[in-house]
């Protein structure tokens, strides 16, 4: 019997093979603006699978999304496959979504450490680095979000090996993390970059690797924005990220994309990491009000 | 599971620690730097406003809530028994899955 999108249980943790499976799904059932691209390969050789939303056009601006970089943090990738369903399932229905799609076209890369993830769930469940091998240590796996080009090897990453925030030999020397560099630069229109992260229940923007503003400091953490992105139930606060070189949204912001953003899921205050499936689509929902709102304010203001 | 043979040897607990001041940040910043507690620090400190999560081997439990308790710094237990709520969430999965 044909799996159908509406069988996918989106309030449960899956396997990567479960999730990869639903986005075939998502790409059959909403042939019409979704497609599957694959933007790369892991180290461990999986494949980096990212889901176009696009009612046609070349090369129209675009919102890059992407979730689970840390693998450890399951809510991300799970409010990601929520969102992606969401999406599909608004284009047509919202007039929101359906304006936004008519212009733009969204990308969105539901599991962007592939072989962190498989770890959590066959080895270790608080793996938070890729699965490369350290030339010279024992040590296996280098933080992604210490890899890229701002600020690397500054404060807040570590140049051990062995350590949780271990920034890598060089920037982008994990591949999970060239391979998104390779799409966005190769892309040239991506007009907003928004990653994924758990738990703290913040939303970030640059810098992290300095302790300086963002020269659209004003823009992005205008109270008219910070309003509209907070309805009571998401609470976030806008916060300089604590220290932290090599961050994803401080490379993008540097490259000129100047809609970036980390939002932090959230945090319940008791289980961390290990968020009760039970709380998946909430977490999903009241994020959906904040990301919805930034779409919403890139498609109104070009650049 | 995280390393079951490890885990049912020592109960891992995780901690939440509220600093209320740039000098109690900067002790736990130390005590992140001390790699032979093996702590896990779920949320990095970073300014009082915000709270610190740790991971902390059973082990290392007790000494790491002395040195918090003798420099006064004020913490609560996140998770009493990660590997409780680690079998809960595959009890969950496999519930789903079924």
């Amino acid at each position: 019997r044909e799996r159908t999108t509406s069988t996918f249980n989106y309030g449960t943790y899956h396997s990567l093979d479960d999730i990869y499976a639903e986005l075939d799904h998502l790409a059959y059932e909403y042939s019409d603006i979704v497609s599957k691209l694959e933007i790369g390969r892991s180290y461990e050789n999986r494949p980096l699978y990212v889901l176009k939303f696009s009612t046609g056009g070349r090369n129209r601006r675009a919102i890059w999304i992407d979730a689970g970089i840390h693998s450890r943090e399951w809510v991300t990738q799970a409010s990601a496959v929520w969102m992606a369903k969401k999406i599909a399932s608004s284009y047509g229905q919202d007039p929101s979504i359906t304006s936004l799609l008519d212009n733009m076209d969204i990308f969105l890369l539901t599991v962007t450490n592939p072989d962190g993830y498989v770890f959590t769930h066959t080895t270790n469940r608080m793996w938070r680095k890729t699965r490369s091998r350290n030339q010279g240590s024992l040590c296996i796996g280098v933080d992604p979000n210490r890899n890229w080009d701002a600020g690397f090897g500054g404060p807040g990453a570590s140049n051990n090996p062995c350590s949780e925030s271990y920034h890598g030999p060089r920037a982008n020397s994990e591949v999970e993390v060239q391979s998104v560099v390779n799409f966005i630069e190769n892309h040239g229109n991506i007009q907003a970059f928004i990653t994924l992260h758990s738990y703290s229940q913040l939303l970030m923007y640059p810098y992290g690797y300095k302790c300086t503003q963002p020269a659209d400091h004003v823009e992005l953490v205008r109270p008219e924005l910070k309003s509209l992105l907070c309805s009571p139930l998401c609470l976030f606060s806008l916060s300089l990220s604590d220290q932290a070189s090599g961050g994803s949204i401080d490379w993008s912001y540097d490259y000129g994309i100047k809609y970036s953003f980390a939002f932090e899921l959230r945090d319940t205050g008791r289980y961390g990491f290990l968020l009760p499936a039970s709380q998946i689509i909430p977490t999903a929902q009241e994020t959906w009000l904040g990301l919805k709102k930034i779409m919403e304010h890139v498609r109104d203001n070009p650049y | 599971t995280v390393s079951a043979d490890l885990m049912f040897s020592c109960r891992h607990q995780v901690l939440r620690i509220k600093t209320r001041n740039e000098e109690e940040v900067k002790q736990l910043q130390l005590l992140e730097s001390l790699e032979h507690l093996e702590l896990d620090f779920w949320t990095s400190p970073s300014s009082p406003a915000l709270p610190v999560d740790v991971r902390i081997p059973a082990n290392n439990v007790q000494a790491v809530k002395a040195i918090l308790e003798s420099h006064g710094i004020e913490y609560s237990i996140l998770i009493e028994d990660l590997q409780v709520v680690l079998d809960q969430e595959k009890r969950d999965m496999a519930d789903s899955q079924q």
